[in-house]
């Protein structure tokens, strides 16, 4: 079973059209193995980002690098999966 | 395995095992209204199960739903199972919904792709295409909402194997999406087609696949704002209404620009709520919230559908 230990989900607002384009430039770049949950796609709409422990620091980097303001709206994906597990067994109980 | 839908706890998440048992169910408990067709069998030689609503008659016009065709989307497949017992459960006592019934029809598909589905339970929560393999790629599935015929392979899918967004080698390649072009064809009288998404709060009608209007853009944008409205008016939940294009972004091979574009004119998409900032791991407590809150807007589409025949 995969394991997303330390995996976090960004919340992007992007404020203008050069930031949503730096993050559309994101979506074609394999190396840090980002999962779009919410595409850049509007000023309107927040961009949700699930990055891999390993490409963390990386990306928030690149972020405040060119002041896009972001928030961490899932922290460590594997205890929010767990809670979720152990809810889904209790049930079955 | 929970026998009983009164013992059935709509207000968690289920694996395929207990949804499908769930199923028989409920047609045990409502013989004379709800019946239970397999349409076929997914990749992984699944079965798909359609739940018909349905008070007689023959080949009576039709409304289709499907939930959880993206299958880490958990919270519509969820959305779908509270939505089937609800039909099941107020035909008789609600006079809009049995007036609907006695002249039209509601297909369900709960679980639209049941390899995906399991796959969440036991490998990956994240997964969300089809679990078929690709020849000459270590990646596998296909993204079941670009793989339809409706603008197949054009902007807003990708031809990477290894992208969630893949369309697959060809239009109705994936046997869960032929499996329903085939049922919607043949039955020939469906006059709305409504697929349930998570999340972004969003209802959305065609196109996709191009950012034109649809002939009947103003009447399908209408009927979605006023839907919106019912939805919103039980916990504020707020949606945006629009084209997928326009509201979100150009997505080729849809499922509801295909069946608009087959004469299905009521067709559309919703993107369900995450009002708590959880993305696709809504916690279950808020399945009961959200189907509730939908099924205003459903009911409403519906009611519009039954009143406006064609």
């Amino acid at each position: 079973e995969r394991l997303f230990v330390g995996e976090q989900v960004l919340r992007v607002n992007v404020e203008s059209e050069e930031q949503m384009q730096l993050l559309q430039a994101l979506e074609t770049q394999e190396e840090w193995e980002l999962d779009f949950w919410l595409h850049p796609v509007s000023t309107e709409l927040p961009v949700d980002i699930r990055v891999p422990r390993s490409s963390v620091s990386a990306v928030t980097e690149f972020l405040s690098a060119h002041g896009i303001p972001y928030s961490v709206i899932i922290n460590n994906l594997q205890e929010l999966l767990d809670e979720e597990k152990a809810e889904m067994m209790e049930n079955q109980m | 395995k929970e026998r009983s839908t009164r013992s059935f706890n709509f207000g968690s998440y289920h694996p395929i095992e207990t949804i499908y048992s769930w199923m028989d169910t409920l047609v045990a408990q409502h013989p004379k209204l709800v019946t239970k067709q397999e349409i076929g069998r997914s990749y992984e030689n699944r079965p798909m199960y359609v739940l018909k609503f349905s008070t007689g008659g023959n080949n009576r016009p039709a409304i289709w739903m499907d939930t959880g065709i993206h299958s880490r989307e958990w919270v519509s497949q969820a959305t779908g199972v509270w939505t089937a017992n609800k039909i099941a459960t107020d035909y008789g006592t609600d006079a809009s919904l049995t007036s609907l019934l006695n002249t039209m029809d509601i297909y369900m598909l709960l679980l639209a792709n049941p390899d995906g589905y399991a796959y969440t339970h036991s490998n990956d929560r994240m997964w969300r295409k089809t679990r078929s393999k690709n020849s000459g790629s270590v990646c596998r599935g296909v993204d079941p909402n670009r793989n339809w015929n409706a603008g197949f392979g054009g902007p807003g899918a990708s031809r990477n194997p290894c992208s969630d967004s893949y369309h697959g080698p060809s239009a109705h390649s994936e046997i869960e999406v032929k499996n329903v072009v085939d049922l919607v064809r043949n039955h020939g009288n469906f006059k709305s087609f409504i697929s349930v998404h998570a999340y972004s709060q969003l209802l959305m009608y065609p196109y996709g696949y191009s950012c034109k209007s649809v002939p009947h853009q103003s009447e399908l944008d209408s009927v979605g704002r006023a839907a919106v409205q019912k939805l919103t008016s039980l916990y504020g939940t707020r949606y945006k209404v629009g084209s997928i294009c326009n509201i979100i972004y150009q997505a080729s091979g849809g499922s509801i620009d295909w069946s608009y574009d087959i004469g299905i004119k009521y067709s559309f998409a919703f993107e369900l709520r995450d009002t708590g900032r959880y993305g696709f791991i809504l916690p279950a407590n808020q399945i009961i919230p959200t189907a509730s809150e939908t099924w205003l807007a459903l009911k409403h589409v519906m009611e519009y559908v039954r009143d406006h025949p064609y």
